[in-house]
């Protein structure tokens, strides 16, 4: 009963908060050329523990912007969130204002997204069954 | 100095599960 697979199909926190869910998530995402969406994902939990007074912490949330954000030309992640909440980002990183919070409202976007998409297709998916 | 793409992946990785 507490099998992987078991774990793993309750929720999509449980299957990525094990290395080895998150893996076989990561392989299925590569095959549907969406794995940016997991990148994503991960990227705003560790901005979130990065301290704000850090130079480095600007850099990188930055760089979360540029690669996940910005990007005009098919990026899976821009296309999955609100306008408000690119433009909410646009300003936090122009205005160089941060906080630990800033990406929480895009991260709970792509995560809504991915429970209700590759997350189920992920749960039916030949990599999962066969596992 | 760090490149984006190195301070990007650093972030990442320290967020993935670690093997138990």
């Amino acid at each position: 009963p507490d099998s992987p697979l078991a774990r793993w199909a309750k929720s999509l926190h449980s299957l990525l908060g094990d290395k080895e869910g998150a893996d076989l998530f990561r392989r299925f995402l590569e095959r549907q050329r969406c794995v940016d969406t997991l990148d994503f994902w991960f990227a705003c939990n560790g901005f979130r523990q990065m301290d704000p007074g850090d130079a480095k912490t600007l850099r990188v949330a930055k760089a979360i912007y540029k690669r996940y954000i910005e990007s005009g030309g098919g990026g899976t992640v821009a296309k999955q969130l609100k306008p408000p909440t690119k433009s909410f980002l646009r300003d936090c990183v122009k205005g160089q204002r941060l906080d630990p919070s800033m990406f929480d409202q895009a991260q709970a976007e792509v995560q809504a997204s991915m429970e209700d998409n590759a997350y189920r297709l992920f749960l039916s998916s030949d990599i999962y069954l066969e596992y | 100095i760090d490149s984006e793409d190195d301070l990007l992946q650093e972030c990442i990785s320290s967020a993935m599960p670690k093997k138990k």
